[in-house]
């Protein structure tokens, strides 16, 4: 009798990989770095600090644009600003108790 | 506290419509 050792012909047809099906954000992720101050979320890295710190703040009412100014020393209040408004248009962020206080949207 | 669900909804909409 013969074995059955033809194994190579089994499950190779039952593999239907999906092509990469991510819309939109990050089509820039190539391999440079340096080149632009965007990362590879397709923000700058003003507003990837921005974003990073109002996520971080674990109050309900989210973190002031005061507390932002303070915890980013480096960087001015229209900078900030900019950042802040560019990030509520795009939903990353939104304004809680006022139009001075801010909080993510994806950390919950 | 409302006004926070409300803006948090509208958010959640805008980031979804920007990331399609």
């Amino acid at each position: 009798s013969k074995p059955q050792t033809m194994s190579a012909a089994r499950g190779e047809m039952s593999f239907n990989v999906p092509p990469m099906s991510r819309p939109g954000v990050g089509s820039m992720s190539g391999g440079y770095a340096g080149a632009s101050d965007m990362a590879n979320n397709g923000l700058s890295a003003n507003q990837n600090q921005v974003l990073s710190l109002i996520r971080s703040c674990p109050d309900p009412q989210g973190i002031s644009i005061q507390d932002l100014k303070q915890r980013l020393s480096g960087m001015s209040l229209a900078v900030i600003k900019q950042a802040v408004e560019f990030l509520s248009n795009e939903g990353h962020i939104f304004s809680t108790i006022d139009e001075d206080h801010y909080k993510s949207t994806d950390n919950d | 506290l409302d006004r926070i669900a409300r803006n948090k909804k509208a958010a959640l909409e805008r980031l979804s419509s920007a990331q399609t």
